[in-house]
């Protein structure tokens, strides 16, 4: 139903956004911070999860579908990637 | 472990084994349960100073203090935020916000990588020895990422970009999942930045096995690692009404059946559940097992919690029987009720008894630990198999270490089991999985790197592979319990390791991060999607034939298309050609190829001669596949060697037609 759709459409799930740095707008000074707009300019209510500094660049947080799709396309994303889950061998 | 260091000739004394302080200089990284800091195999006597190069933390938490850690166990840290955010908060009472081990998985691992020497280790007197890691002097950090409801993604790569800033050198990763397109992996994501970085990662192949196509973290910058046996085991005797006798394994240890024979019913004929057989919980009729021995089928659940059902419906005893699908493959578990696993000649042998006998009768005695045991190494059925699906020109797994009836250290938190009725606590336990094969891989790598410390994570890999045995001494190809045939490179990869041969390979296929680029290249990925897996910005040359099949990779799968697929009748073989770039890490010296080829394909090298004059001198060649036509699904095998005389570089080749 309409609503069904609604609510799964409303629904948060993991995803990590992987950014390309070499793309940061000038306005920013400070990689964090860049994330935390990207992040804000499409859910106010998300927090980070975790950023990542190392192997890769970006950071993990909880979206709506819709909301994932708002921010893939966004200057500057180079993958948005839904949380998977993994199990001991 | 208190037999793999003997069963892969780390006792003998080889005047190219890295000295202690080398070895104590290398970091491992083991992404798990977490750690249970209080066991003997983190006692860091003997071992110097933290190395100054680390970086990392031991993180407090629940139970777990800084002082947790020392100079064996570096670093401990915990990750949680994408577990939390998926299940809600975690509940203390059931498990540790901290990087304690409450599982025993992360435990197992970390010490078989690394593990100190402990002496009278044993679990239940069963494997007695000491028990060392396989670079039993390496330093441990872990990392918490696997938590009571799995372990998340979004938790591994922050723990692998955490563990890469911290500064191992090796990371273990004895866990998998689906493999989409490396893109859309963040563990092969993770992996390859890592890897660029100079850090080896090796990762369990999975234990999806004996069928094909099942393998996990099949990355060419991962090393992916299968499982085999040692030459022990755990005999347990079970003798029939009939006077028959039969040898299975066990690792129980409380107390035993009377020597009289007693009732023995088929799970089948003892539930109303269509299936039965499995012992599930709850399916089995008291009415009909109470005061018997219960022969369960495998499958379905775990092979210690079939032995709980039965003891909750009133059974005695259990006779776990192999399927189809497990062969004669026979894994020791500390069961909670008098056991025996069998194969499944065994397992036919006791249900026809039993249905051709009106009043059947058995018992069931526990042996004690058998050394010896041949042939080994056989390959594990559930060890998972190519071929690699994802990239069917990169063969995979890329080989097998010892991963069944491991014995390594435990958590404090839980019994041998895992089962919550399991009170029992034990320093050691002895388990089985491609899980337990990664660290061994994992803490091989390490004293390689220690040996070389200039190595890259791919030189070091191909060591690993060229020097791996393919081969018995008897020069029989190793068998697979699964079926008890001969097996292939898709259940071996290159072979069963042999880290003394690995310390001095002669050459090695080194491949480079751009390598790794080009191979990107080859299958079609886009620049965006380059840069989502190595952070660069690269662009394929338009004008460049990028192929698969050149990627310098120790291994070769040829996947070969049918004349129908090919689109006529055309019958005509199919050439294709591979080239591969060798790396001298010996004296100088000349190496001569020789290749084992199938009928149905024509191989050719060249050159057929390949001389170094100094160390890091690099050499290529070109191998040329003439293959005839072959219905599709057919498989075929071969394999090249370049030697010396002193050294013998090999490769497997692994033929697919579709």
């Amino acid at each position: 139903t309409e609503a069904q759709k609604s609510n799964r459409q409303l629904k948060k799930k993991t995803y990590v956004i992987h950014m390309d740095r070499t793309n940061m707008p000038q306005a920013f000074d400070d990689h964090f911070k860049w994330y935390d707009s990207s992040l804000k300019s499409v859910s106010n209510s998300a927090q980070m999860l975790y950023s990542y500094n190392t192997v890769v660049h970006g950071f993990s947080t909880r979206l709506t579908v819709e909301e994932a799709k708002l921010i893939e396309k966004q200057e500057g994303i180079l993958a948005v990637i839904p949380e998977v889950k993994y199990e001991l061998h | 472990t208190t037999r793999t260091p003997e069963f892969l000739g780390l006792g003998k004394s080889v005047s190219f084994f890295p000295a202690s302080e080398k070895v104590s200089e290398v970091i491992i990284g083991v992404l798990d349960t977490g750690v249970w800091p209080e066991l003997e195999s983190f006692n860091d006597a003997g071992l110097g100073p933290v190395p100054a190069s680390w970086k990392g933390e031991c993180e407090v938490g629940k139970n777990f203090t800084s002082s947790s850690c020392n100079r064996k166990l570096i670093g401990a840290r915990y990750f949680s935020k994408g577990y939390e955010a998926a299940f809600g908060a975690i509940d203390e009472s059931q498990e540790s916000k901290s990087p304690r081990d409450d599982d025993g998985h992360g435990s197992h691992t970390s010490t078989t990588a690394a593990g100190s020497a402990v002496t009278g280790a044993s679990l239940f007197g069963f494997a007695a020895g000491t028990a060392r890691g396989m670079a039993a002097e390496a330093r441990v950090a872990t990392y918490k990422v696997c938590w009571l409801g799995g372990c998340f993604s979004s938790d591994i790569l922050a723990a692998i970009d955490k563990a890469v800033e911290d500064g191992v050198n090796v990371l273990s990763l004895s866990l998998g999942g689906s493999s989409p397109d490396y893109y859309r992996d963040n563990v092969a994501i993770g992996a390859f930045s890592a890897a660029a970085q100079g850090v080896f990662v090796s990762c369990s192949a999975g234990n999806g096995g004996p069928s094909s196509g099942t393998l996990s973290n099949v990355a060419p910058w991962i090393t992916t690692v299968g499982a085999g046996t040692l030459d022990r085991d755990f005999p347990a005797y079970v003798t029939l009404g009939n006077g028959k006798k039969i040898t299975g394994e066990s690792l129980y240890s409380g107390k035993p059946l009377p020597d009289s024979l007693l009732p023995i019913v088929y799970a089948g004929n003892a539930s109303n559940s269509t299936s039965g057989s499995l012992c599930l919980s709850s399916t089995l009729n008291p009415a009909k097992v109470a005061g018997k021995i219960v022969v369960c089928d495998r499958g379905g659940n775990s092979r210690v919690q079939k032995g709980l059902v039965v003891k909750e419906a009133g059974g005695v005893g259990m006779i776990l029987a192999n399927t189809e699908a497990y062969g004669e493959e026979q894994l020791a578990d500390a069961h909670l009720t008098p056991t025996a696993a069998v194969g499944k000649k065994s397992g036919d042998a006791i249900k026809s008894y039993i249905s051709s006998d009106a009043n059947p009768t058995a018992t069931i005695s526990t042996g004690t630990t058998r050394l010896g045991v041949q042939p080994s190494p056989v390959v594990a059925a559930f060890s998972s198999r190519g071929p690699n699906l994802l990239t069917p020109h990169i063969l995979k797994p890329d080989l097998i270490a010892p991963g069944v009836n491991i014995l390594a250290g435990w958590t404090g938190g839980a019994g041998p089991t895992g089962l919550d009725s399991d009170k029992r606590h034990v320093a050691f336990n002895i388990i089985s999985g491609t899980s337990m094969s990664c660290p061994h891989i994992s803490g091989l790598a390490a004293l390689l790197k220690a040996a070389h410390p200039d190595w890259s994570p791919a030189a070091i890999r191909s060591a690993l592979m060229t020097t791996a045995y393919s081969t018995y001494k008897n020069g029989e190809v190793i068998q697979d319990v699964s079926n008890g045939s001969p097996s292939t490179p898709f259940d071996i990869g290159a072979g069963h390791v042999n880290p003394t041969a690995a310390l001095d390979p002669g050459l090695v296929y080194d491949t480079t991060t751009d390598d790794y680029f080009a191979f990107l290249c080859a299958l079609n990925y886009s620049s965006l999607q380059i840069k989502v897996i190595s952070k660069r910005d690269f662009t394929c040359n338009g004008n460049k034939n990028y192929k698969l099949e050149d990627l310098n990779y120790p291994s070769f799968a040829v996947p070969l298309e049918t004349p129908s697929t090919r689109g006529g009748e055309d019958v005509a073989p199919t050439t294709v050609k591979y080239t591969r770039t060798l790396t001298n890490k010996g004296a100088p010296s000349t190496y001569k190829v020789s290749v084992t080829a199938p009928k149905e394909v024509k191989i050719v090298v060249e050159p057929e001669s390949l001389s170094f004059a100094e160390a890091n001198e690099q050499k290529s060649y070109t191998v040329t596949f003439i293959a005839s036509p072959m219905p599709s699904g057919s498989e075929s095998f071969a394999r090249l060697e370049w030697s010396d005389g002193k050294h013998i570089v090999g490769s497997p080749i692994a033929f697919t037609w579709t």
